[in-house]
Formats: structure tokens, sequence, C-alpha cells
């Protein structure tokens, strides 16, 4: 269901999305084109998940988000 | 199932060792959950677990909470139960278990250990997460009960596709 998340939860999706996912902080000039490093990173872990792939913080994917989990990201990035 | 770049243990014969222990359940209760969790991934693969007791194991296991000097802080309650690395030397292949959780033995009350253990220990030994929702390396928790646990299939091909299948089956 398309939510309006609450301040809380967008703490918890930038914590998750940066622990898990790789998220890093955006600098520099904003780019026009192209969905924002966020929204690719929320559909990277919708993809992952099975979830419908919004690019947006949907009930759903808050969901999953919240869920108790391992601390080892999803996503294996470079040493 | 998906693996770390296909990094693997160089030998089949692995030692762990249980640093410390958490205040939740017995000395016997964590020792048992722990050595059955190892048995899961000996049972369909060549790997073989010894315990040992002092001096440093290839999976070093402790409980411990908060900022732990890896610079993979644990949450507080709930969220991140546990972390573990890929095989390797130093921290290579060590288990860590946030001791702000509430971990079981048997009960459905907070998180078995044994569950918790032996997703973390399939991270020791080489496998990430997967995204099949029934596999014990899908990251989110999920009680099923420890008396009639059986690896799911998906585990069973990552880990085989790493190390091979147990030869003694």
């Amino acid at each position: 269901l398309p939510i309006t998340p609450s301040k809380e939860d967008e703490v918890l999706a930038e914590t998750y999305l940066k622990r898990f996912y790789n998220l890093t902080e955006e600098t520099g000039p904003t780019s026009r084109q192209g969905p924002s490093q966020r929204s690719r990173k929320v559909q990277e872990m919708q993809k992952f998940f099975g979830l419908k792939l919004t690019g947006t913080l949907d009930s759903e994917t808050l969901a999953m988000m919240k869920k108790p989990r391992c601390g080892v990201p999803d996503v294996q990035i470079g040493h | 199932f998906s693996t770390f770049n296909n990094r693997k243990w160089k030998t089949n014969q692995l030692t762990y060792r249980i640093e410390n222990y958490t205040p939740d359940m017995s000395v016997a209760e964590v020792d048992q959950s722990i050595t059955r969790a190892l048995q899961v991934w000996a049972k369909v693969s060549p790997l073989r677990f010894t315990r040992i007791y002092r001096g440093t194991a290839d999976i070093m296991i402790s409980f411990t909470r908060g900022d732990h000097g890896d610079f993979n802080p644990f949450d507080g309650p709930g969220s991140t139960l546990a972390h573990a690395f890929a095989p390797g030397p130093y921290i290579g292949g060590d288990a860590h278990f946030d001791d702000d959780e509430n971990f079981s033995f048997s009960s459905t009350r907070g998180y078995n250990l044994f569950l918790v253990a032996a997703h973390e220990f399939g991270h020791s030994l080489g496998l990430s997460h997967s995204n099949d929702p029934g596999a014990l390396m899908f990251p989110t928790y999920s009680y099923r009960d420890p008396r009639t646990f059986s690896l799911p299939r998906d585990d069973v091909n990552g880990i085989q596709y790493i190390y091979g299948p147990n030869p003694d089956v």
C-alpha cells in the first residue's frame, strides 16, 4: 500500500540500506535523470526479497526491514 | 544460494571455540546448540569440526553487544541478531551473537540459538545470503522446530557446491 513513511521509518530505512545495501551519502549536484541512489537501493532490496519493485518505502518493504535478521549484508561489497 | 566469491576453507578439518556464554541459557544448552548447528553442515558435506578450549580456532564464537571491535557494531535488542565472517585468517569464519537479544534453547520465546547459529555458520563456511525464503541462509529469522529441523535443499546445494557431498553417506 502506498504510505507516507514516518520520520522513524525514514531513519530505519536509511540505516538499513547503508548497512545491508551499501547506500552511500549522495554529494554534489543532484542528477535530474534517473532514480536516486536510495530508490535504486530500495529496488535492489525489494528484488532480493521478491517484493514488488516500487523503489519506494511501501508497507511491505518497511515490514521486511523491521524483521529480525542476520547482520551480514545481502549484497556482497568489495573490500 | 550464493557464495562470497567462492571463498572457502582450504581444509575440511575445522576447529571451533566458544569464547564465552550468554546468560540466557545454561552452558550445556549453548554447547549443545552450537554443536548441533555445526553438525547441520557436517551431515551434508566433508567438513568436520573439532572443539578446542584455548588458542585460536578457525571459528571463534562469542556473545557480545554494541561496538565490539570489528567495525560492525550490534544495535541493541531486535533487528540484527548476529553476524559471521566468510572463511579466512584472523577474524575470518568467526561468529558473533548479539547478547542484547534473548536467545533460547527450546522455547519459542526469544531467538532460538541453534537456528541463528546454523545460519551464521553457513557464512563461516562460505555461504552468503540466499533469496530463497525457505532457505536457512535467507537473511531474516523465522522460527522452525529445532527437533525436526532438516537443512533445506537450497542450503544443501550451496554447501555441496563449495565443498562437495559428505563422503560417508
